[in-house]
């Protein structure tokens, strides 16, 4: 799976999620990422989340949308991106991971699988890692 | 407000062997949404451009590169939102699509739907213009041995894509 969130010099928030599913799945089984809340959500009044994972489990807990309803109780995006992570694995033992912004243009990588390919830009610099906690920077 | 895109790949196990290839990727798409919104471009612009590179990119499990189903085809899914009106647009089971991420964006953009799916979404792929691409022009020699790998009966294809917990 692939994805992506992004807030505009307008504070306008998006996302978009792509997948080839999972592997050696049934013909005609649709996961998480087509599903408004689950592979994605995005409202200008919260922020904007990408998922990646077990597409079954988060879809059982909607994670998009439950990152941001956390947010909407004022969480910051890290802190709500592992409330709605940890949720799904104690709830449905899923594991994944996602992006996530806020209008305001704070950002979140985060993932409780063991890796998770990220990447982020903003004000000139490239930001990315692979496994949890990395944090490497180049100038853009 | 600073304007900022973020990319992922999948959450599970990427193997050390493409680990490199990975994080390049991801950082390509970070920069090419990046390039969007410096140019003065919409988050929606910049998101669908950071996903199309993305599903380009035979290292990650979207467009050309997408894992096969237990017939050995390419059923791929995706979906587009935009925060300022709550449109969204998605696709699910679409084949012969090299970029999904567009053809959803079109279900957002020229519909009132929210998904479309398989055939429909083929034949409104059609409608439109938008190519088609041969199914072999997804499929990469990777996805073809984990689907082999993953055909004996005792396999779990779960553990193999996601691996163990961080």
């Amino acid at each position: 799976t692939v994805g992506a969130v992004a807030v505009d010099r307008e504070g306008n928030v998006a996302c978009a999620t792509s997948t080839g599913g999972m592997l050696n799945k049934m013909e005609g089984r649709v996961g998480d990422t087509p599903c408004i809340g689950s592979g994605g959500y995005a409202d200008n009044q919260s922020g904007a989340v990408s998922t990646t994972g077990v597409g079954e489990a988060i879809m059982k807990v909607t994670l998009a949308r439950l990152i941001l309803f956390h947010m909407e109780q004022g969480q910051s995006v890290e802190a709500a991106s592992d409330l709605g992570l940890a949720h799904m694995k104690s709830r449905v033992g899923g594991l994944g991971g996602v992006v996530t912004v806020d209008p305001q243009g704070r950002w979140a990588a985060r993932f409780n699988s063991l890796q998770m390919a990220w990447a982020a830009g903003q004000n000139g610099t490239l930001h990315y890692g692979l496994y949890a906690g990395e944090d490497f920077t180049q100038s853009m | 407000m600073l304007p900022v895109v973020v990319v992922h790949g999948g959450a599970g196990h990427v193997p050390r062997t493409r680990a490199e290839q990975s994080l390049s990727g991801v950082c390509s798409a970070a920069r090419g949404g990046y390039a969007v919104l410096r140019g003065g471009g919409s988050s929606m612009d910049a998101v669908v451009e950071a996903v199309r590179i993305l599903e380009n990119d035979p290292h990650f499990n979207a467009g050309c590169g997408s894992v096969l189903n237990v017939r050995g085809d390419v059923e791929m899914d995706a979906i587009v939102m935009d925060g300022r009106t709550l449109s969204s647009g998605a696709v699910s089971a679409v084949r012969n699509i090299a970029n999904p991420v567009q053809l959803a964006r079109l279900v957002m953009d020229k519909t009132s739907h929210a998904c479309l799916t398989a055939g429909g979404a083929q034949q409104f792929a059609r409608s439109l213009g938008v190519p088609e691409v041969p199914q072999e022009s997804l499929i990469t020699e990777y996805s073809r041995m984990r689907w082999k790998k993953n055909l004996a009966p005792d396999a779990n294809p779960v553990e193999c894509q996601m691996g163990k917990m961080g």
